[in-house]
């Protein structure tokens, strides 16, 4: 699974995801790539989410949309991001990350795999990673 | 607003022969996305941007580079939302479609609907022109492999877990190295 998230110069939020599915999956099975409000949600009012990891765990708590809800009741990005991946992992016991982007472009990234790469831009920087902890730093 | 793009390329156990390329893979859409906002492009365009690239990169289980289902065929799903009035398309099931993500799009733009599937999505992206492209142009060797390695494991847990109730206790970390997007 891919995804992005971004905020453009007129406060705009946007959010996508696109996958190829699970290995051997059953044809027709769905996991919450497509599904708004799991595999991706964007509303100006709050930021943008996109996520990754077991669908269907992803699909039960609508990660996307508890992101986007936190973020509406205060937390930054980065925390908002990391409790519900960890009310998932409570609630359901799956797995998985998001990266985000609140509305005033606070950065969220998290995830309770093993890895995920993930690069973020802002004011002239890439940052980027795979493993827990890590945050490469380059100037453009 | 100061433009920012953030990008992922999946959460799972990547194996450290993909490493490399899921970093640099994630790199490149972070720099497309930027650009195309650096060029006033709308936060729509560049999350559209951004994650063309992974698709068309074979390291991303995406577009190019997608796994495959117990039949041997892919089944994509992809989601696109502009935050600005909840707008939003999605596609799921669709094959032969290099760029799912684009005909996300499309079904935002060009219709009233949110979500189209299956066929219902390939004949729509018929109609609007989206060309198609040969199943084996988006399976790679990696896949065909993990797929033979998977078909063989699943054979092998039918025969050594007769029930199903044995095989939904297996251990969870068996079903974390399969069952993730």
């Amino acid at each position: 699974t891919v995804g992005a998230v971004a905020l453009d110069k007129f406060g705009n939020t946007a959010a996508a995801t696109s996958t190829g599915g699970i290995t051997a999956k059953r044809p027709g099975r769905v996991g919450d790539s497509p599904i708004v409000g799991a595999g991706a949600y964007a509303d100006n009012e709050s930021g943008a989410v996109s996520t990754t990891g077991h669908g269907e765990s992803i699909t039960k708590v609508c990660l996307a949309r508890e992101v986007t809800h936190l973020m509406e009741t205060g937390l930054a990005a980065q925390v908002a991001s990391e409790t519900a991946l960890q009310k998932m992992a409570a609630r359901v016991q799956g797995s998985g990350g998001v990266v985000t982007v609140s509305k005033d472009g606070g950065i969220g990234k998290h995830f309770t795999t093993e890895r995920m790469a993930w690069a973020w831009i802002k004011e002239g920087k890439l940052h980027y990673g795979l493993e827990c902890g890590e945050n490469f730093v380059i100037n453009l | 607003f100061e433009p920012v793009v953030v990008i992922h390329g999946g959460a799972w156990a990547i194996p450290d022969k993909l490493s490399s390329a899921s970093v640099d893979g994630v790199c490149s859409a972070a720099r497309t996305g930027y650009d195309v906002l650096r060029r006033g492009g709308t936060a729509v365009d560049a999350v559209e941007a951004s994650v063309r690239s992974m698709e068309d990169c074979p390291a991303f289980d995406a577009g190019t580079g997608s796994v495959l289902n117990t039949k041997g065929e892919v089944e994509m799903d992809s989601v696109i939302m502009d935050g600005r009035r909840l707008q939003c398309g999605s596609v799921a099931c669709v094959q032969n479609i290099k760029n799912p993500v684009s005909l996300a799009r499309a079904v935002m733009e060009k219709t009233d609907h949110t979500l189209l599937v299956g066929k219902g999505a390939n004949e729509f992206a018929e109609e609007i022109g989206i060309q198609t492209v040969p199943t084996d142009s988006l399976v790679t060797d990696d896949a065909r492999e993990e797929w033979l390695q998977f078909m063989k494991f699943k054979t092998t847990v039918n025969v050594l877990f007769r029930s199903r109730a044995e095989q939904t206790a297996l251990p969870s970390t068996v079903c974390d190295t399969v069952g993730h997007d």
